[in-house]
């Protein structure tokens, strides 16, 4: 069972994630409108920066982390930007989307050029993502856990850090108990995924060098 | 434009509340 305090946490944080997304009508640009290379690269350039404001308005409202050193609050906002960001959009991917949205996107992202060898281990995640059928709060807590991991480069009071991952790395071992009680492996499965995303960011920096050559 | 800041530059900003609603 859930303890009261588990609950309010769980609350504060799915409100957060749910409150703090990408705004709307550049979410709809990205579906609607017609798009040459150049504007393409812009506009998924603006969309990163916009999930990057976002992210951290998010991570400002998990509990604790205001009150981790500045300097380490920095770090692990760096260390995690490009994972919370594939999180997110895996969640986009898992959801049913109107006839042809899908779609939409994912040409839109294959036609930014990045390379087919960057293209395909992500989708291949959102893939992987949507086989979970993870809950919201799964969604929530998932990232909150992956920004305060303690191993980011440059973080100096690790021990502060794992302090407030801790407990909502518990939280969410029950909430998968909870949720899916007939899938024993289900939170297993979902720290498995941190490890897929860690891969991700390794490769994101040569995503990005060859994205400007092209 | 955005596009020029740093991921660093982005955070930072964000942190000091200066993200424009």
């Amino acid at each position: 069972e859930l303890s009261q305090d588990q609950q309010a946490l769980i609350s504060y944080v799915v409100d957060a994630h749910n409150k703090h997304r990408i705004p709307q009508d550049m979410a709809r640009k990205l579906l609607q409108e017609q798009f040459n290379a150049e504007e393409n690269f812009l506009l998924l350039t603006e969309m990163a920066t916009s999930h990057v404001q976002v992210l951290v308005e998010f991570t400002k409202n998990i509990p604790g982390f205001q009150s981790l050193d500045h300097e380490d609050q920095i770090a692990l906002l760096k260390g995690s930007a490009v994972e919370a960001m594939f999180l997110r959009s895996a969640q986009v991917f898992s959801k049913k989307l109107p006839n042809g949205h899908t779609e939409v996107l994912e040409d839109r992202i294959r036609q930014s050029g990045i390379s087919e060898e960057f293209i395909t281990p992500m989708f291949n995640f959102y893939k992987s993502i949507g086989e979970l059928q993870m809950m919201q709060e799964e969604h929530a807590l998932l990232t909150a856990i992956t920004i305060l991991s303690p191993d980011r480069p440059y973080v100096k009071d690790q021990e502060a850090v794992e302090r407030l991952q801790e407990p909502m790395l518990e939280v969410l071992r029950k909430v998968c108990k909870l949720q899916h009680p007939h899938e024993p492996q289900h939170f297993a499965r979902l720290l498995g995924r941190l490890t897929e995303l860690r891969t991700l960011n390794h490769h994101h920096a040569e995503v990005l060098e060859s994205w400007r050559m092209s | 434009p955005a596009s020029n800041l740093g991921l660093e530059d982005i955070i930072r900003k964000a942190l000091m509340g200066n993200m424009e609603e």
